[in-house]
């Protein structure tokens, strides 16, 4: 059984991209082997692997969109971590897929996964701030969501729309669908709108809220400029020490399934 | 003259909606009439001025796809703001906007403008966090473009993709468009990335860097929990002075064209 986990959240800049290269890195280190999809035309994970963003490399673009045998991907720094990196032509993929009917539009890439032979355990895909045809696309093609809920008051206001899009989803095109759970980011225990935002989460979601809190840190910021993840920037920082304990937590769900 | 705004970036979480909200009351406590639109479906700029999402009011999205006149906007709280609220369709408006094909579909909001009779100076678009069919409505309806750039690595990343499409606009569908300027957003100056990012971007842009930074301050995240811009929420503190230092800048930077 290969978890194929949507790291999704419409709401930009709530630790999307710093969460699946994170989680990717920390699943690697426990002997895991990876393959991350930077679907997000941005490609900020991408560069915090330190790959060439835009290059000759077979780009989850020409993945998603694959006529015939998908391409390889691209080996990153980190053993066990590999990646179909964003690509300039991202941009226009949403209107790409729309032009393929209804039918085909949100299972492009479902279909190309299965027709693609990996050894990977496990598959993440970082998506775009929205819930337009890219997002659905990983949706569609994943068993499992990790939704990532910055500890603002802006980042809970979408939130019941996106868990009722799962839904909704769930009913209709990929009833394999699980909600791993949401994951608290840029948590500052020192303010009362994260502890509110905390208590608010855990009164309404109860267990679909993970215990692991991921605190705001400089060096989780600074990392990506780096091309690195924070376990090569900061191997026992509170950073990595917090997504070694997600990485963990998230395994342990997996095996109570 | 009356400006027309958009507010945009395609990097999520970087301040479009804070400055949205902040800069139109700072333009309305200066005595000036300003028309919010909320044209993004999670409609977070609706909801920090205190008005309920999701009702009967003329939303966004009717205005956007209106075949008539269009419907008037709803009052706000504060004096001199008029808004369009974000409403629930506005989800599906992208799909709708690709059904009206190449010609109509990025000039809607534009057409719907130009019918309707309004006695505002200013008018300002909040955006959502991507390149799509909706940010490009809000650009070719627009003559400025104000682009909050939060004071971090992976915001800088997608600038010059950002940039570049307004110079294909306008050269393009909207020959007026013109950068007013970026504007740094939760510059905390006591980390090095923070001045990293600001003399990053005041090297490679220059003169089309605001003066006015804009500092992380806690109120201005907690102040839209409570339906109020910065102005009602902490009327001399640090956030609503930055603001109020955006609005004056602004202003006479219109006033110099
Ligand atoms: N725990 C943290 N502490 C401090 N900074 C963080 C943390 N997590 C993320 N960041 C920073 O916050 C910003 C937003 O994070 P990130 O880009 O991962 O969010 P995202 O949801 O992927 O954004 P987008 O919606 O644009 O895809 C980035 O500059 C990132 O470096
Ligand atoms: N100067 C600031 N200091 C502290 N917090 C801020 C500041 N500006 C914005 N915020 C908070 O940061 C988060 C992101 O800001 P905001 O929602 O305005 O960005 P956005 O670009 O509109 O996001 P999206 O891409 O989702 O539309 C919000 O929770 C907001 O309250
Ligand atoms: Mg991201
Ligand atoms: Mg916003």
């Amino acid at each position: 059984h290969q978890p194929r986990i949507a790291i999704i959240n419409q709401k930009g800049g709530v630790g999307k991209t710093t969460t699946a290269v994170n989680f990717a890195h920390g699943l690697a280190l426990q002997g895991r082997k990876v393959l991350l999809f930077d679907l997000d035309p941005q490609g900020n994970a991408t560069s915090s692997v330190g790959v060439e963003k835009y290059t000759t490399n077979p780009s989850s673009h020409e993945f998603l969109l694959a006529k015939d045998d998908p391409p390889p991907p691209t080996p990153t720094a980190y053993e066990n971590i590999d990646i179909y990196p964003a690509n300039i032509s991202l941009i226009g993929a949403e209107l790409e897929l729309s032009r393929l009917g209804e039918e085909q539009m949100t299972s492009a890439l479902r279909k190309n996964l299965k027709k693609f032979n990996h050894t990977h355990e496990f598959i993440l895909f970082d998506a775009p701030p929205s819930l337009g045809l890219l997002t659905l696309n990983i949706l569609v093609a994943s068993s499992h969501v990790l939704v990532p809920v910055q500890c603002e008051y802006l980042a809970l206001e979408g939130l019941s729309m996106l868990l009722e899009t799962l839904d909704q989803l769930r009913d209709g095109h990929n009833q394999e669908l699980k909600l791993l759970g949401c994951v608290l980011t840029m948590a500052d225990l020192r303010t009362n709108l994260t502890q509110e935002v905390i208590r608010d989460m855990r009164q309404n979601l109860g267990p679909s809220v993970l215990e692991t809190l991921i605190p705001r840190t400089i060096r989780l910021s600074e990392s990506p400029s780096h091309g690195k993840t924070i376990f090569d920037y900061e191997r026992w920082g509170v950073g990595a020490r917090a997504y070694e304990a997600l990485t963990r937590e998230v395994l342990r769900r997996l095996a109570d399934e």
